[in-house]
């Protein structure tokens, strides 16, 4: 039996924002520890994890781990569906995912699970030389003032500043912020910015956006809830130059 | 001019 419950929509709804854009399709992995998926994308250039632990539902009943196949878009459809005050209830029928919205009215959505083309990818372990901490929204404005410019970014952080660059046909832009944080390398990278648009669409799942950058190497970045029960985490392949 | 990379290399197993 799996059965789980929030007291809001907006995590999953956020999430899903992002995902949706990423991958067509996931595997929840369900165990009493909580609720789990790892998925790549169809190009294999981002990756993506999330983590929901079972204390951050209200109700979270899982006696045998399950595996939920389903298609994002149909999910994104239903979760759009959502009032910010409804209550979520995720559960599961002979070959649906059954999504209840309770608020004014009790409204149950049944998903049907699919067959997956993949099985889920394992998160690999990087080693970083960098790893710290911004604002999201200075991330997410630094990111929507490259887009005047250029479909890729430069990112790079020292021991004091995190900037980002881009330069284009009609001129170029610099952002640099002072990030408070112990990082004792430098390091750059370059990255899509259309694919680091993609994961900033889960703009309502934490305040601070943690990144991880090497030189020439995958972007890590995290979003964390302060009450660390719950992670969205994603992994970006670079651009390099040829 | 810069080639979008995957992350192949890092999925590999051993």
């Amino acid at each position: 039996m799996f059965k789980a419950e929030l007291s809001n929509p907006n995590i999953l709804k956020t999430s899903f924002e992002a995902i949706s854009a990423i991958v067509d399709e996931i595997q929840f992995q369900t165990d009493s520890e909580g609720l789990r998926l790892d998925a790549l994308d169809r190009g294999h250039i981002t990756f993506l994890h999330l983590d929901l632990k079972a204390s951050l539902f209200d109700e979270y009943i899982c006696d045998e781990p399950e595996k939920i196949n389903i298609d994002t878009d149909e999910f994104m459809k239903v979760l759009k569906r959502s009032k910010s005050d409804d209550r979520v209830l995720l559960s599961l029928d002979e070959g649906n995912l059954i999504i209840t919205f309770e608020g004014q009215a009790k409204r149950t959505f049944k998903i049907r699970l699919i067959d997956m083309e993949y099985e889920p990818a394992t998160p690999p372990a990087i080693e970083y030389p960098t790893e710290f901490s911004i604002p999201f929204d200075l991330f997410k404005n630094s990111i929507n003032d490259i887009d005047i410019y250029s479909d890729k970014v430069s990112l790079s952080v020292d021991s004091e500043k995190f900037k980002a660059f881009a330069t284009g046909e009609f001129g170029e832009v610099n952002i640099e912020f002072i990030h408070g944080e112990s990082v004792k390398e430098e390091a750059s990278s370059v990255f899509s910015l259309e694919k680091i648009s993609e994961m900033l669409k889960a703009d309502k799942f934490s305040d601070n956006v943690t990144l991880s950058i090497g030189n020439d190497m995958p972007l890590t970045l995290s979003l964390k809830m302060i009450s660390e029960e719950g992670e969205l985490r994603f992994l970006l392949a670079p651009r390099i130059e040829n | 001019q810069y080639k979008q990379t995957t992350l192949d290399s890092y999925f590999k197993k051993d």
